[in-house]
């Protein structure tokens, strides 16, 4: 799976995800790259999200939209918000991880894998990428 | 505001020394790469969906990484991709799945946002949406890499039933 999440010069958000899913997979099964709200998310008023792992604990997470609402009625930052996310689908189960692009310009990831391909840039001239 | 682009190629069992520094490097330029494309529309001005979609896109033609060509194969040994967009100014969004012959499936996800009335489309009638709607198709063997397709004869000897959550690919 491969998803980029960005917040542009207007501070809109946007989200996007793609993945060819699990090897050996059967009866037309889907994970959560493509259900909105649980892999793949985006709300003005709070981040937008891409997620990648196990797509059946995601789905049951409602995980990107949770993140986006615990942010709108919770307050809490992007940050809090994907780790809360991760520990929960952590807690049934899942792994994987999730990058998050927020209204408020920060841009970051959670993930409780030994590793998630991710890279991350931004106006300032910050660059990177890394594996582990 | 400052834009600011964040990507992933997938999470998993990767650990230091796990891959070839040749193909670490790879997997590091393919990710540079992807931020490059997002962070050059970004910086021109342009919207962050362009720029997901632009960043995406480069994974996806990545045979390195699991999306579009290099995508894991499925229990008969094809390639059915998923995909999804969603623009957070409006809430719009497009998703598709089950997608076997379209180069880039986030432009057919992103086709269903922006030229139907749906948010999610699959399989069959994917397919069919997303050759009506003229994008680039490419034939099975785009997809199937080599290493893919040896990962699947992997997953066929191992006998240990049909569903592994251990699975090491995708």
């Amino acid at each position: 799976t491969v998803g980029a999440v960005a917040v542009d010069a207007s501070g809109h958000v946007a989200a996007a995800t793609s993945t060819g899913g699990l090897t050996g997979k059967r009866w037309g099964r889907i994970g959560d790259s493509p259900v909105i709200g649980a892999g793949t998310y985006a709300d003005d008023r709070a981040c937008a999200v891409s997620a990648t792992g196990t797509g059946e604990v995601f789905i049951r997470n409602a995980a990107a939209h949770e993140i986006a609402a615990r942010m709108r009625l919770l307050g809490e930052t992007a940050q809090q918000a994907v780790d809360a996310v991760m520990a929960e689908v952590g807690a049934m189960g899942g792994d994987g991880g999730v990058i998050f692009a927020a209204h408020d310009g920060s841009a970051g990831f959670a993930f409780n894998t030994p590793g998630m391909f991710r890279g991350r840039a931004d106006a300032s001239g910050l660059h990177e990428t890394a594996i582990y | 505001s400052p834009w600011t682009l964040a990507i992933h190629g997938g999470a998993g069992a990767m650990a230091p020394g796990m891959f070839t520094p040749e193909h670490e490097d790879a997997c590091h330029a393919g990710l540079e790469s992807a931020l490059a494309a997002g962070s050059a529309v970004l910086a021109d001005g342009g919207s962050a969906l362009d720029a997901v979609e632009a960043a995406v896109m480069v994974l996806e033609d990545n045979p390195l990484f699991n999306a579009g060509r290099g995508s894991v194969f499925t229990f008969e040994g094809r390639n059915e991709m998923d995909a999804a967009v969603m623009d957070g100014t409006t809430r719009s969004a497009g998703a598709i799945a089950g997608l076997t012959n379209t180069k880039n499936p986030v432009r057919a996800a992103r086709a269903v946002m922006e030229k139907s009335p749906h948010v999610l489309l699959s399989h069959e009638g994917a397919n069919r949406f997303s050759s009506e709607m003229g994008l680039e198709q490419a034939d099975s063997e785009w997809f199937a890499t080599a290493e893919r397709r040896r990962q699947w004869e992997e997953f066929k000897e191992r006998k240990t039933g049909w569903f592994d959550a251990d699975l090491k690919y995708g």
